[in-house]
C-alpha cells in the first residue's frame, strides 16, 4: 500500500470521492478543490484557478458514461468538465440548492444526484428533472436522509435512505419503497447489490448484515461488540467486498466473516 | 474510508480522511 498526502501535491489530505476518466487521469475531490493525477504528479482546480468553482469543496465526482466528462458536486453547485473546459449549475439553472451531496452516472449520459433531500438529474442539457422532497413520500416517515445512490435500472433508481432502500423513475415525482424481506434496522448506512439488483449486503447502525439466498445474516452486531457503522461498502473485481466501519479502518468481508486489514 | 475506486489497469484506490 502505497500513500499519498499534501506532501506529494495533494491539496488536502481528506478525499471526499474519487474517479478515473477516459483519458486515464485519476480525480480526487477535496475540501480544496479536485486534484488530477496522472500517477506522478497533482494538478488542482479550485477557485483560484476556475471561475465555475464558487465553493471548493468537493462532495462527490462521477464520469460521464456517454461522453467521459467528469462531474463535480461541490457545496455551492454542480460542476462539470468535458474538453478542458469547466461550466457550472447553481440554483439559478434549476439545482433544488447548492449542496450537491452524492453523484451516479446514468446509462443514457449525464448524472443522478442528491441534493437539498431530493433526486435529480442532470444533463449536457442542464437540470433536467427533480422529484418531490423525499421525506415528504406519503409511505415515508418525515425525516429520511439520502445516504446512497445505489444504481440505476432502466430509468429508475435506487437509492438508500434512513429507513431503507428506495426506488423512484425519472420523471415520476415519488419514490417507492423497496422491501426487503427477514431484515430490519434502525437506520441503514450503505448497501451493496448483485448482478440481479438484490440486496447482499447492508451497513447498518446496528452492524454489518449480509444475504443469502433470501434470508439476511448478522455478521457484527452491536450485541458482539460491534458498536460501528458500516458508511462505506465496495466490492472489487474479485469479488472481495470491503468495508471501512466508522472508526475501525478497513476491513474485508469474506466467507460471511468479518476480516479486519488495517 | 471515505470512498474506493476499481482503476482500469486493476488497481484499487482508496480515499481516506488522512490521504490517498
Amino acid at each position: 500500500i502505497h500513500r499519498w498526502t499534501g506532501d506529494d501535491g495533494l491539496p488536502q489530505n481528506r478525499i471526499s470521492a474519487l474517479a478515473q476518466t477516459p483519458d486515464g487521469y485519476l480525480w480526487c475531490g477535496t475540501w480544496f478543490g479536485v486534484a488530477r493525477f496522472d500517477g506522478v504528479k497533482f494538478t488542482s482546480f479550485d477557485h483560484n484557478r476556475v471561475a465555475a468553482f464558487r465553493d471548493d469543496a468537493v462532495n462527490a465526482l462521477a464520469v460521464d458514461r456517454i461522453d467521459g466528462s467528469l462531474w463535480v458536486g461541490t457545496r455551492d453547485g454542480l460542476l462539470r468538465y468535458a474538453k478542458g473546459d469547466w461550466r457550472r449549475l447553481g440554483t439559478g439553472d434549476g439545482l433544488p440548492g447548492p449542496m450537491v451531496w452524492r453523484l451516479l452516472p446514468r446509462t443514457k449520459g449525464g448524472v443522478w444526484l442528491d441534493c437539498a433531500g431530493r433526486i435529480a438529474v442532470a444533463t449536457d442539457h442542464g437540470i433536467v428533472w427533480v422529484s418531490a422532497p423525499i421525506g415528504t413520500a406519503p409511505d415515508g416517515p418525515a425525516d429520511e436522509t439520502i445516504r446512497q445512490l445505489v444504481s440505476e435500472s432502466g430509468d429508475a433508481l435506487t437509492f438508500l435512505t434512513d429507513s431503507g432502500p428506495k426506488r423512484i423513475r425519472f420523471g415520476e415525482p415519488m419514490a417507492s419503497t423497496q422491501p426487503v424481506p427477514d431484515f430490519s434496522s434502525p437506520a441503514w448506512r450503505a448497501v451493496l447489490m448483485d448482478d440481479e439488483g438484490r440486496l447482499v449486503t447492508a451497513g447498518t447502525e446496528e452492524g454489518l448484515a449480509t444475504r443469502v439466498d433470501s434470508r439476511w445474516n448478522w455478521v457484527a452486531t452491536s450485541r458482539q461488540g460491534w458498536s460501528e457503522q458500516t458508511p462505506v461498502l465496495h466490492r472489487d473485481p474479485t469479488g472481495v467486498i470491503w468495508g471501512a466501519p466508522r472508526t475501525k479502518g478497513l476491513g474485508q468481508l469474506r466467507d460471511g466473516e468479518w476480516k479486519p486489514v488495517a | 474510508l471515505t470512498s474506493a475506486l476499481n482503476d482500469r489497469e486493476g488497481g484499487l484506490w482508496l480515499g481516506t480522511s488522512d490521504g490517498l
